[in-house]
């Protein structure tokens, strides 16, 4: 059974990618084997993964030319981990779709070619609840939402999970909250512990207990176009993303 | 001559809404007649001048369903600011906007309906380079890009300035760059400062001299619904918003 996880939430900056990225790499050290999915035209996965400038054949070509997944799916340095990448291309898609027959089920028809090759698909969304966002949720088993522990953040949370429920109800019947994720926490602030009291208190045992601490490190291995556990693995981002991948499998195992 | 400035970058998270709302408020303060526009179906800027939950009609309405300004702009708590509120259902338009006659230039038509009731609009974008940002680049005299000092950010701006360019070609030929401005500056972090220099050596007078620093009361002044000189008009955030509205009037006044 391939765990298809959406990294999703609409609220810009507040660690998608960075958690895409450093998840994907250290579910692949635990032994899974692991797509990361970039399906963001910001193509920030793609560069932090080591693909600088991104490569064509990408996402963008599996999703409106039919190309395979095959002759767009590369290797990185992490064993286990690949990668579908994305180029600035990929913003054509959100209108270019629009009028499109079946619209949102391009990439679950996509990853239906090849059902068994992954353990674990991680699609990196865009800051936007558009139509790629919307391909994410229908080929989705899951969703994993960042929340920054800010204030906006907080805000944007009802209206995604509003629009999961809208693709529960017509898409894809089987897609779950995985779990919401914080990230960039900082001990010293107010507002995070504030946020963290918040969220756990409404969503409970839908919050990961690992969380992700603000760590300079994290936000200085893509410009090396490396994950965390290959740039700095004893810094506490890499510690808590390598916490995460094993708390994240035993829920998917059901541990 | 009304300034109309896009606040603009596609990256996520780097300070656009809290530039808008602090900034056109620093501006109200100097005596300008000062309109915040919330062009971003998140609402944000609307939530943080106060308007908790977003009303009705809005920016939406106006773009979409031709009501006037007069029926959707509000006063808020700042003598000399008002604001054109968003709502979630602007979210709709980005895709309802595709097939319209001359859509990239709905927002710019609204506004010359009343072309001297302000003196500067500020324009909050979403993260996209979709349809909403086109209106603001279609509509805007000039552009304020606030840019994170992190390493993502820096990759964006390319693109950025790519569909600027783009819309001086076709749809605003009159369109500038107003400045770069550096948000989230934490002295003590090594990728701020060299992305800054690689900023300040690539792009020169066009980056403003004042710098937004890291300042945890700026993330907290919008949970009160309220700018930062109202929330905390000591702290260094609520000075640098004063300093860039300074420096702000004396480029387009030119001096
Ligand atoms: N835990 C962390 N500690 C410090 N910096 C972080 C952390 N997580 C992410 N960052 C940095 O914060 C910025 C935003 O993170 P990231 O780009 O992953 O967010 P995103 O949600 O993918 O953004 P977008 O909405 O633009 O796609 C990046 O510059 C990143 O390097
Ligand atoms: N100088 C600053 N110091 C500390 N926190 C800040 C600063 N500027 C912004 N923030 C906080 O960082 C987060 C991102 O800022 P903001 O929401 O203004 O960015 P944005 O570019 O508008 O995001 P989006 O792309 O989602 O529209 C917010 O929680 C905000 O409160
Ligand atoms: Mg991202
Ligand atoms: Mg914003």
């Amino acid at each position: 059974m391939t765990h298809i996880l959406a990294i999703v939430n609409q609220k810009g900056g507040v660690g998608k990618t960075t958690t895409s990225v450093n998840l994907g790499s250290a579910l692949a050290r635990l032994g899974q084997r692991v797509l990361l999915v970039d399906l963001d035209p910001q193509a920030n996965a793609t560069g932090a993964i080591g693909f600088q400038p991104p490569p064509q054949p990408g996402v963008y070509e599996v999703l409106m030319q039919d190309v395979g997944l095959d002759d767009a799916v590369m290797p990185t340095e992490v064993a286990g981990l690949e990668v579908l990448p994305a180029h600035p291309d990929l913003a054509g898609a959100e209108v270019e779709l629009v009028p499109a027959i079946a619209r949102e089920q391009r990439l679950r028809q996509a990853f239906a070619e090849q059902p068994e090759r992954w353990d674990v698909v991680l699609i990196d969304c865009p800051p936007s609840l558009g139509l790629l966002t919307v391909n994410a949720l229908t080929a989705a088993t899951g969703i994993l939402v960042p929340l920054q522990c800010e204030y906006f953040a907080l805000e944007g949370l009802g209206r995604l999970l509003e629009t999961v429920r809208l693709v529960q109800g017509s898409l894809n019947p089987a897609l779950s909250l995985t779990g919401i994720l914080l990230t960039m926490f900082d001990a010293r602030n107010n507002i995070c512990h504030q946020v963290a009291e918040e969220v756990t208190g409404h969503f409970h045992w839908d919050v990961f207990e690992s969380v992700i601490p603000r760590n300079v490190r994290l936000s200085e291995a893509p410009s090396f176009g490396r994950p965390i556990d290959l740039y700095d693995p004893e810094c506490r981002g890499a510690q808590s993303y390598a916490d995460l991948a094993r708390e994240l499998l035993n829920r998917l195992t059901g541990a």
